[in-house]
């Protein structure tokens, strides 16, 4: 049986900005999302989940050296100073586990979770695709939760992801 | 300039549930998903964003026929009676904007929460990668959602999409 998982990334420089309690009406996202376009950040993960009482979190990860640039950046917003507030947090990794075909493999996010979780590393946010599962744990859980995950998905470490992984 | 958005995908057929307040420690997820995957579900989207006050949501996808099962297995897990509802919706559409490099092209993400914006359509859920936007958006915005990311990007309609869109 053709394994689907093809190997784990970790990220390390990555930071995450929660901007809280975005009205959830059209425009909002984007009059986020305008901004740090037009200030040239680099955005890699954006998570909302769904809203249950008119307002919702937004969460994207930017490179850390591009974290002091977003908060300015959103706080000349209206709407930041208004009724959000900004929560940043530097220390952070995210963690990927890229395959094919994981949608019909739901298992394979299952086996992931099951992974860091019985390694006692609690999972931050999840985003997950047909061909990535990925993670943000704190970044002192980052080599044991790509460890955990090598060895729970029976994947070797290529010296390309533990050069990745510094 | 290579044009990096390559196509728009709408998928009509997905259902979401929300787990709420799932306590924010290791393994809790991994319950979550290991009963799912037991059960034979195939899930989509996982989004989880990060948890302010101890407990986060959990929202997945599905096809709307493994709806019913997907909450009645949840339904015998101890951690959803006592503390999580589930909370489902079949009226969505996933909308997936596919491209490549969009990382360093934020841009992507923030024009295309542009273009939906305008035309009033309300965003539930956003997860994004390297390679794809994907929003959750009521149905009834579907086709309308995918004209306004099709003009805006300068895409043509192809037959193929025409058919996923049915
Ligand atoms: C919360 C935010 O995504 C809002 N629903 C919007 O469409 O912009
Ligand atoms: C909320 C849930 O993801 C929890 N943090 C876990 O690790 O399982």
């Amino acid at each position: 049986q053709t394994p689907i998982v093809r190997g784990v990334a970790l990220d390390r420089n990555e930071a995450k900005i929660t901007v809280t309690n975005v009205a959830d009406i059209p425009g909002s996202i984007a009059t986020i999302f305008g901004k740090l376009a037009n200030d040239g950040v680099v955005v890699d993960m954006i998570i909302q989940n769904a809203s249950r009482n008119g307002s919702t979190d937004v969460t994207f990860t930017v490179p850390e050296q591009d974290l002091d640039r977003s908060i300015e950046g959103l706080q000349a917003l209206d709407l930041i100073s208004s009724t959000s507030e900004l929560i940043s947090d530097r220390a952070i990794c995210k963690i990927s586990i890229v395959g094919v075909g994981m949608r019909t493999h739901a298992g394979v996010a299952a086996k992931a979770f099951e992974l860091l979780g019985r390694d006692n590393i609690n999972i931050q946010m999840v985003s997950t695709s047909e061909i990535k599962v990925s993670v943000v744990v704190h970044e002192r859980y980052g080599e044991l939760a790509v460890r955990a995950l090598h060895e729970g998905f029976g994947l070797h470490q290529s010296a390309g992801e533990q050069q990745a992984a510094s």
